[in-house]
């Protein structure tokens, strides 16, 4: 999926995902 | 828990059995943090309950550049504080769905 990213730190795999606009806090 | 403007939340549903659980972890309010997060996705990640410390994962995420330095005892609170909930949801409920 195109907006998902893996980056890996010290041998662990970290997923990026954009959070879902329901779970954004109002700023 | 104290509202530390990170938001780290299971991944997925706990079978109260494996010792590695998949969270996820995102800036509700970058304002409460001290450094400028690099963005704000949601980082996903195994933890394992019996072998890793909140503070490895938060040092981890510092060195992959999610958060600032400064932010390391912040993102590790987050992580304790949900891990904490875990455990304490595992000794309680899971005994009697034994």
């Amino acid at each position: 999926n195109s907006l998902t990213q893996v980056v890996h730190s010290a041998g662990r795999r970290f997923i990026v995902s954009p959070v879902p606009e329901s779970r954004l806090r109002e700023q | 828990a104290e509202d530390t403007g990170v938001r780290v939340e299971l991944a997925e549903e706990d079978d109260g059995r494996k010792s590695s659980i998949a969270l996820r972890l995102w800036v509700e309010d970058p304002k409460k943090l001290k450094g400028k997060p690099k963005d704000n996705g949601a980082i996903e990640f195994t933890f394992d309950l019996e072998k890793e410390t909140p503070d490895d994962v938060a040092q981890e995420m510092v060195d992959a550049g999610f958060f600032h330095e400064n932010d390391v005892k912040i993102v590790a609170k987050s992580i304790r504080d949900r891990v904490a909930l875990i455990q304490w949801r595992r000794e309680r409920i899971w005994p009697m769905l034994q």
